[in-house]
């Protein structure tokens, strides 16, 4: 374990209860992406299946039962308890189109880690603040990953190619972003629209 | 280098 490890679940933790927090709060799941919801739901299933088979830590276990329970946690409040308020006009993401590159690339497990609510503010051109917030913590975790990578390359002598390369197209993912979150949500009014 | 897999990472 290092810094850049801890901050980085401990940001990924942020980013969830943000999110669940938000929908629970205004009882609205307007502007989030269901189908990424579900997709993490999926990643983190397929993932952490060695929960069953090989125990590392009580840390990693209970990371991963707490990350598992709240992707469905988050689905169900989305898609049950606030369905009226599920924006699937906007939440026009073709999965397939997702999973062509994934198939094509599939030595890049975590493919699907790419969050919807990216391609959405594209779509939509704006995000209420409080989304981005949760987007920020998401990327910022994968962010932090990277420096846990060097830092374990360095300290560890040792890589995992897989790791770090799914890990690199995801943070790309988040550039952009992270730009539009400094230059406009830190620094403006909170809400966040594209030009 | 040798090749690893970061099976404790989340």
């Amino acid at each position: 374990m290092n810094i850049f490890r801890l901050s980085g679940d401990l940001c990924h933790l942020v980013a969830i209860i943000i999110l669940f927090l938000k929908i629970w709060k205004s009882k609205s799941c307007a502007g989030i992406s269901g189908k990424s919801q579900v997709l993490f739901a999926v990643v983190f299933t397929t993932r952490y299946l060695d929960l069953f088979t090989s125990f590392i830590s009580i840390y990693n276990t209970v990371m991963k039962v707490v990350y598992l329970a709240s992707a469905y946690a988050t689905v169900s409040l989305i898609y049950l308890r606030f369905r009226s308020t599920f924006d699937s006009e906007s939440d026009s993401f073709r999965v397939e189109f997702l999973l062509v590159p994934v198939a094509g690339l599939s030595f890049l497990e975590n493919y699907a880690f790419t969050p919807l609510e990216l391609f959405m503010i594209t779509k939509t051109g704006e995000a209420a603040s409080i989304t981005t917030h949760y987007l920020f913590f998401l990327g910022l975790y994968r962010a932090l990953y990277l420096g846990n990578w060097l830092w374990r390359y360095h300290v560890e002598e040792f890589f995992d190619q897989i790791a770090v390369v799914s890990g690199v197209v995801q943070t790309i993912f988040y550039c952009d972003f992270f730009y539009l979150y400094f230059t406009r949500v830190i620094r403006g009014s909170g809400k966040m629209s594209l030009p | 280098l040798q090749s690893a897999t970061y099976k404790d990472e989340l």
